[in-house]
């Protein structure tokens, strides 16, 4: 969940930046972006030497530490698994590449899709991952196939070295300790609002 | 931030329902499913009353409670704006739906889409949005539309009574201070990702 705050907190910083602010104080952030102000003030605090005592912190050093620390100051190779409706539209989302993740090898079992190329990346059979992995130094995979192929898939993204996985499919997936695993469930997305829409009619 | 770890535990607490587990301790909860422990003991103490001294929680109450608190015990009727790859990826997503979620009707601006229907959803123009949110008690919106669009989106859906908005589009949106919004940006998702693996080389 930190890594999560952390990744809120650049942005909110990227934004300040975007509006020419130049410090601000851990109150001021968590006042502006309705976050807890307690929490960012502890969080924050951990920077101590990107603040200014009395004014607060800088917005721009403080933003390069964070994306430092994210892995956000190089690039990472991505291959995605499935371009069905989820994979074509995170194909085409222009805030992986912002960040710095690069989708350069599309896999996907459809005949009719593999052999094409989408904006210059191309789009191979299953079959050749492990083949391609080896020459394009693959770390991260995504995989947005259907629940029943998710595991199979994991299996192939791990032979061929990729040592993180970002999964949508719904299914539970055994891979190895040494390889992180992020599951995405965009209802807990829907979940936040609920919460607030169920309160307001208590 | 609280909110999405209600979510994650609700989720954690289904897996041990489907595995037969009738009690739980904070502590195996946080072994189990590689969580910080003294958050999940922090988090749970909240919920005494599921506990039993000395053996943990009941997994079966416990998740009710936290489905009750999440709003989860209801249906919610969701308008969906933007059938185009990742719109039908989420209509698609049966995620939704098992947690309560019912999309009901989609908008969209192409003239080549609306008129038609999905699985008995019909796929509608944005003029007839006011028209329609009256007879469909809409309380939430979910926008997959171009960043230019997402704007004049928002109003639309505020316009028609919704009070929640989840929102793609990668913008800034304008919105009364009455109506809750969350934006999705994925490639949150995926620093999770590469702030292990930047830390893998340090
Ligand atoms: N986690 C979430 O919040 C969320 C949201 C939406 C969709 N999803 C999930 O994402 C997945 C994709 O959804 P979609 O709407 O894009 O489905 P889709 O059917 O449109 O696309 C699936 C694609 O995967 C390909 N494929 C199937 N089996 C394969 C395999 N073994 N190897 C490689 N490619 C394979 C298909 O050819 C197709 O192109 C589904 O599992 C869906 O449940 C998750
Ligand atoms: N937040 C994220 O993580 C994330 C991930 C992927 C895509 N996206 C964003 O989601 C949005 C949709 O992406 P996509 O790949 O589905 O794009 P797409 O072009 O496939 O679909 C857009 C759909 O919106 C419709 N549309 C356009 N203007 C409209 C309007 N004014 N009113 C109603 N409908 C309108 C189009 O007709 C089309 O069907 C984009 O803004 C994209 O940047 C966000």
């Amino acid at each position: 969940m930190t890594i999560r705050r952390l990744s809120v907190y650049t942005r909110c910083l990227l934004q300040l930046e975007e509006d020419g602010v130049k410090t601000i104080s851990s109150e001021e952030l968590a006042e502006r972006f309705n976050l807890n102000s307690a929490q960012v003030r502890k969080d924050l605090a951990y920077f101590g030497e990107f603040g200014v005592r009395g004014t607060g912190y800088y917005v721009s050093g403080l933003k390069a530490e964070l994306q430092k620390i994210l892995g956000l100051d190089r690039e990472w190779q991505v291959a995605l698994v499935g371009y069905g409706n989820l994979g074509s539209a995170l194909f085409h989302y222009k805030g992986f590449t912002r960040q710095g993740f690069r989708i350069t090898v599309i896999f996907d079992a459809d005949p009719q899709k593999a052999g094409r190329s989408v904006e210059g990346v191309p789009i191979l059979s299953l079959r050749e991952l492990s083949q391609e992995a080896k020459g394009r130094n693959l770390q991260i995979g995504i995989i947005a196939v259907p629940a029943e192929s998710a595991q199979a898939v994991a299996e192939r993204l791990v032979a061929a070295g990729v040592k993180a996985i970002l999964n949508f499919a719904p299914a539970r997936l055994k891979i190895p300790k040494d390889v992180r695993l992020q599951n995405v469930d965009l209802s807990i997305e829907l979940e936040t609002l609920s919460f607030y829409l169920a309160q307001a009619t208590r």
